[in-house]
């Protein structure tokens, strides 16, 4: 049973792509059939497993596409194998910033994506989502075509602040477009035990979001921002760094709920 | 003579609230007179000032008035003081979010922030703004607004990625709505001098932007991020941190351009 899984909070630097591109990886390593898209147009997730050109065919197309041509054959041709087995990637690149005009006299614009990845749903275990840090129409076709909701939480201040919006929006979508949407749940990340603040902030998202935080917490680590200069998810990068075992770790608790 | 400097980068996460936030206040204790100006619907420059209600007036409303109604006496009354003498809030809120929708039918759409600081630009030494992550009608208003743009640049991989995009908005910017649109500098932010990483993104950074980087490096420091939890600048939080220190030098230096 696929499970489609998008990575959402319209704070900045959270660790959203990060969490994509790692969590994707960990799950590939254990032989899960994965899918990552990315849906932000800095393409930061395709850029992170090592693709730096635009390609001919991406998400953006794939979501232009009349609806009589989003076919499975057709649509695994916007795919593209990585260096992993078990991984694949759906590109995205700075075309998708236009997508918002493009698509605002459009009928269902908000479904987009969600007809996109239901042709290939069944090819893959997991479908992971990177989305871009604002509560526009990219996001707002990221939350309908989830089955569920990861929020990544940097453990600062200003993190805490946007939650009560998120909470709110995706509360929206499943009165309208998602009735099904769930929250997979909240992880806390860049989280340093040397500091009071990584504590408060930890205490705070564990009395909002109770069980649905998850119990592994990634903690800041160097050789997570140094991985995607290699364009190498973290476990090929350095596979006995804290952050690739903290992953693998989220992996193990993604497919044991 | 009034200077308007907008901080902008739709890479999420890299300091453009907290440059914001801290180098208003450092202008402000050298007595300039200091507007701070929050066009980012995730009101964080708004909190980091120590309010968190939302206004019955705030920019939002400032921008959707009529063109006859835009004079100082009524932009005054969407004006906070803040604790600090010298040192103006025009808050936001994440109504904010909504001007997209608001503003698509209208005219001159992008010049509506650029009306609103006109009417009250005598009454301050600089104008400082804060922008949301993304390249949207709230950012294009603020590049039209200002008289020069200071871009954050966190010391990360990612952060490298997106800034061809930044130069190509600001580049066409100058072509349409604000030809004299002038780049302020990048600042390097959260620089760590023990990790190559930084050094590397600093020596890319130098190659881009030569002359036109700011000689104070912001280091990442722990008294930044938990300044805003108490509502406080930095210089107000603690004034001898490293934080406090870069934050001044950094004002002096914009002075001094
Ligand atoms: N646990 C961690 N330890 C150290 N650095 C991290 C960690 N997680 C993420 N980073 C770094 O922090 C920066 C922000 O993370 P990332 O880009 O994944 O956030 P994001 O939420 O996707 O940002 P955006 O809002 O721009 O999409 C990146 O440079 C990343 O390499
Ligand atoms: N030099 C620094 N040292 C340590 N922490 C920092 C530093 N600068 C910023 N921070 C922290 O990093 C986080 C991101 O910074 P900030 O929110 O200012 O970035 P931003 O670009 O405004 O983000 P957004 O894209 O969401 O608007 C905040 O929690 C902030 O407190
Ligand atoms: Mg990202
Ligand atoms: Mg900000």
């Amino acid at each position: 049973m696929t499970r489609i899984i998008a990575a959402c909070n319209q704070k900045g630097g959270v660790g959203k792509t990060t969490t994509c591109v790692n969590l994707a990886a960990a799950l590939a390593a254990m032989e899960k059939r994965v899918l990552l898209v990315d849906m932000d147009p800095q393409a930061n997730s395709t850029q992170g497993l090592g693709f730096d050109e635009g390609f001919d065919n991406d998400i953006y197309d794939a979501m232009l596409l009349p609806e009589a041509e989003v076919t499975k054959e057709r649509i695994h041709g916007f795919i593209q194998k990585t260096s992993m087995g078990f991984l694949d990637l759906m590109p995205c690149s700075r075309s998708l910033a236009g997508l918002e005009v493009k698509l605002l006299s459009e009928e269902k614009r908000e479904r987009r994506l969600s007809r996109v990845l239901e042709s290939v749903r069944a090819d893959y275990d997991f479908i992971l989502i990177d989305s871009p840090p604002s509560l526009n129409i990219l996001t707002l076709n990221v939350l309908t075509a989830a089955d569920s909701v990861l929020i990544p939480i940097q453990c600062e201040y200003y993190a805490l602040q946007g939650l009560a919006e998120l909470l709110n929006t995706i509360r929206l979508v499943q009165q309208s477009t998602n009735p099904n949407l769930a929250i997979e749940g909240a992880l806390l990340t860049m989280y340093d035990s040397r500091l009071n603040l990584s504590k408060q902030v930890a205490e705070d998202v564990q009395n909002t979001f109770s069980e649905k935080v998850f119990k592994t917490i990634i903690p800041r680590s160097v050789k997570l921002s140094e991985a995607p200069s290699f364009g190498k998810p973290v476990i090929l990068y350095d596979v006995v760094s804290i952050g690739a075992v903290r992953y693998m770790e989220l992996a193990k608790e993604v497919i044991e709920k």
